[in-house]
């Protein structure tokens, strides 16, 4: 596996706050889980009806499903395992020769 | 040949580079590659002039690839444009027209230390390698290291921050190398296109603040040409406009530095897509991304011809 399978259950979650109440609150649970950021670039962006796509690892996605789910804000899962979905990036030739 | 190097995968930044001394050799007609500096872990930072060589000065259009070392498809796109170049200077009058008018001083991977990091150990990195002796973590975003308004909104302080703006203005000398090269030549230099993944946006100035800029009308009428340009080939829509509003307010970037030191058209893109694959565009995708992306840029080099 491509970068020793480092990626394997990791999650990439789309929210979108709909108030600031809740844009207030995400801004706390990034910060907890010290997510990687795809969209916005900065937590500090993050506002109302901002889309927001996190990386979470796989130790901490459900923790961190669970902080949404009792702070009642909705999410989706856009890439369910991000290791998954590295491997089909590329060709087979490719991840052959990078491996 | 062109035909024997893959332009629908993603490469190293060894083969890049490999592909540049390449095309150094084969086409001199049309290609010079220069080295502009080096990057902080020793690096060269390789670009490539491309055009009809004249003994008059000719304006330039500067167009730089993976500022932010995990989105790919930016260097991919800048491959991509150098080949489509090369291939239709010939058969395409407008692309001859181009050419033979202007240079394209093209820099297929501005981060080279962080794409090969992203490539080797880490595919999410964002910025680049150096090292900050206070603290564990490495990198400034490069794109928040740019002598305007530096360090404001939108930017980090925090070295340990994927925005951090760095310890002072140019203090990458990725930045250092390309802002020198810029600024000598900014009597020239009359567009500058960053690419960018992803959110399939076309944006112009301001990033760091909400303002209009004052050639609004002749800079958003190129950007609207360009989206309905890009969309003609696969009905793909890409959102333009102000980045302050149409994405978000960051400071120090390296389109608002490009404007403010006096290049009339500074554009970024931000390339496909818009979450469903991310940083993790598949390669299938680089086909249509790029011939898309590639009619938006000769929409606005057209644009640039004509006396707006």
């Amino acid at each position: 596996y491509l970068y020793n399978n480092r990626y394997a259950g990791d999650k990439v979650i789309r929210l979108i706050p709909e108030t600031k109440r809740e844009a207030h609150v995400l801004k706390d649970i990034y910060h907890q889980f010290k997510v990687d950021l795809w969209q916005p670039s900065s937590i500090s962006s993050v506002s109302e009806g901002m889309v927001t796509d996190v990386h979470v690892s796989r130790n901490s996605s459900q923790n961190l499903l669970m902080s949404l789910q009792q702070a009642n804000i909705q999410y989706e899962i856009l890439i369910s395992d991000l290791q998954e979905a590295l491997e089909k990036e590329s060709s087979w030739r490719t991840n052959r020769n990078r491996r | 040949s062109l035909g024997d190097y893959s332009y629908e995968v993603y490469h190293s930044l060894e083969e890049i580079q490999n592909w540049m001394h390449h095309l150094n050799k084969t086409h001199s007609g049309l290609i010079h590659m220069l080295s502009i500096g080096k990057s902080y872990e020793g690096r060269s930072l390789f670009i490539l002039k491309l055009g009809k060589r004249s003994r008059h000065h000719k304006r330039a259009v500067w167009i730089d690839c993976g500022i932010h070392a995990r989105e790919w498809i930016g260097p991919a796109f800048c491959q991509w444009f150098v080949k489509e170049a090369l291939q239709t200077y010939r058969s395409d009058p407008a692309m001859r027209r181009m050419l033979n008018h202007l240079y394209f001083y093209i820099m297929p991977v501005f981060n080279v230390d962080g794409y090969h990091f992203s490539w080797t150990s880490d595919r999410f990195w964002r910025k680049t390698r150096s090292r900050n002796s206070r603290f564990r973590c490495h990198g400034v975003d490069a794109n928040r290291n740019w002598k305007v308004k530096w360090c404001d909104e939108g930017a980090s302080l925090y070295p340990c921050d994927d925005t951090y703006c760095g310890p002072f203005p140019e203090s990458e000398p990725e930045v250092k190398a390309v802002a020198h090269f810029l600024r000598k030549r900014r009597k020239y230099i009359s567009a500058y296109l960053s690419f960018h993944a992803y959110a399939q946006m076309l944006l112009y100035p301001y990033s760091y603040k909400y303002a209009t800029i004052p050639n609004f009308s002749c800079v958003e009428s190129a950007a609207y040409n360009a989206v309905s340009a890009l969309q003609s080939a696969y009905g793909v829509r890409y959102r333009f406009g102000p980045a302050s509003s149409t994405l978000y307010v960051s400071s120090g970037s390296s389109m608002d530095w490009a404007y403010k030191t006096g290049i009339p058209y500074a554009f970024a893109f931000e390339l496909r897509d818009t979450g469903h694959f991310g940083f993790l565009l598949p390669e299938s995708l680089i086909k249509p991304t790029c011939t898309e992306t590639m009619l938006a840029v000769k929409n606005i080099t057209l644009h640039l011809l004509k006396k707006c």
